[in-house]
């Protein structure tokens, strides 16, 4: 069946959408099916690939309140088999909006099953924080990628998440979410604080750490500004061969899990 | 009367506490007396001030949720004038105890009024959303100072937090938050990305964006590793020159305003 796995971290500009985008273009390049989700209000993964979030009329909102198919509110994207659930303001209103509604956080879960059979894999692109939004993409995930920044207000929210993780999966059962892997970003060689940083995630959480590392790169703050991914924007920088490589370890970790 | 500046914005990781750490020091070091208040379950404010958020047990949740006095709460801090408000993830259950209560959205109003004689400024570190604890911190606020990555994804954002602060400002008589400027954050000379957001960020907002911006700067990030604000543990780099220098346009603002 399809893999879900949730792009997640409420510390804010950690990767989380820069991640989510170039890794679902990496995954369909290599021939994999590949939905991406954008599940952000700011619409931010929605506007990196060259959507106007304010003119879209049938969003990730449509699908989770107001009952549209899933596959009435899919955008195609610059890259073969990658294809884009977008979000716009509009889904702020969610928190509202499922307050009352029976099972809020099982809501995407749902919508979900509707593209069991269309896509291999889906990404999601999580907003910063732990509100009803990222807990309904927790829940509807198999898996969860958890971009940290080699900087030192990482490290202080990493366990609390790790720990929500461990409780929506024991509380909601069929619920079976699995952090997949934590990946380093951001990385700058040149300063101590990056290397330190590092060591004490690689510490902290071992085996759980990608191999993969994602440097600083102005290209990956550019790409978005033309609609494209860096595998498309510039495809020969090391920017675009790191999430090449994350595509292929995230394959390796979920053949075994 | 004690002035109250929020430093907000959705987007993460634009620069939020990282600014409201080192203004409300640079203030400090100029003669106000200035509360700093973490409004962030992530408690970022708190650990860059040297404490550590889950040792504490009296916190702004204590404060808007259990009733303690405001005064109750305060730490020291290393710069002389400059009290602590800590935070830690308990305030993320503030979104959920708050939910039933009358007038919600006024919680902090009423715990700020026990300090106006106490100090001439409160900063206050808010967390990457618009929810209840954000819209807590606009309602009691006098004005706010938003950081804006001279990034591609910042620009997407900042019209629904204007207009946020609009809609506040009418329906929550006597609401008077209004925005003191825009502070451009992260800014890289050498990438032209850089260079083009922040002219079209002085395009869409003229006026509104301080003169005064704050580059890229390593020693920032280092900064909090020891606990330290960039005036004590790096007080003769641009970065900390430049966080005295929004402080002085602060403060030349509010006295017209
Ligand atoms: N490795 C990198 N090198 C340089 N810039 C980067 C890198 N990764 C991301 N960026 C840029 O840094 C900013 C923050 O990244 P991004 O928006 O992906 O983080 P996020 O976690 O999705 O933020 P939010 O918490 O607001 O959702 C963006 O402007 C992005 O283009
Ligand atoms: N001008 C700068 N130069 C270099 N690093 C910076 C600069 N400003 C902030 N940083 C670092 O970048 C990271 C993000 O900044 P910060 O945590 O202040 O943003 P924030 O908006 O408070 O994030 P959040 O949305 O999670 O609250 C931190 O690790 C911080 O130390
Ligand atoms: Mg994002
Ligand atoms: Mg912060």
């Amino acid at each position: 069946g399809m893999r879900v796995i949730a792009v997640a971290n409420q510390k804010g500009g950690c990767g989380k959408t820069t991640t989510a985008v170039n890794l679902a273009a990496a995954l369909a390049l290599m021939g994999r099916r590949v939905l991406l989700m954008d599940l952000d209000p700011q619409g931010n993964a929605t506007l990196g690939l060259g959507y106007r979030p304010g003119r879209l009329t049938a969003t990730m909102y449509h699908a989770m309140v107001k009952g549209y198919d899933l596959e009435a509110i899919l955008l195609p994207t610059c890259i073969p088999r990658l294809r884009l659930a977008p979000s716009n303001v509009l889904l702020a209103g969610a928190e509202l909006d499922l307050k009352g509604v029976l099972g809020k956080e099982l809501v995407l879960g749902e919508v979900l099953r509707q593209t069991e059979q269309m896509f291999d894999l889906c990404i999601i692109d999580c907003c910063p924080s732990l509100g009803i939004l990222a807990l309904n993409a927790l829940v509807a995930s198999t898996d969860v990628i958890v971009p940290v920044q080699a900087h030192f207000y990482a490290l202080e929210g990493l366990h609390r998440l790790l720990e929500t993780v461990h409780v929506l999966r024991r509380r909601f059962q069929p619920c079976a979410v699995r952090p997949l892997g934590l990946v380093l970003t951001f990385v700058d060689e040149r300063t101590s604080l990056s290397i330190e940083v590092r060591e004490g995630i690689r510490r902290a959480f071992g085996q759980l750490v990608f191999q993969t590392v994602i440097h600083s790169a102005i290209a990956l703050a550019e790409a978005p500004r033309h609609g494209q991914t860096i595998l498309t924007s510039a495809p020969h920088t090391r920017a675009a061969r790191e999430h090449l490589e994350l595509a292929k370890e995230v394959l390796i970790r979920l053949a075994r899990t």
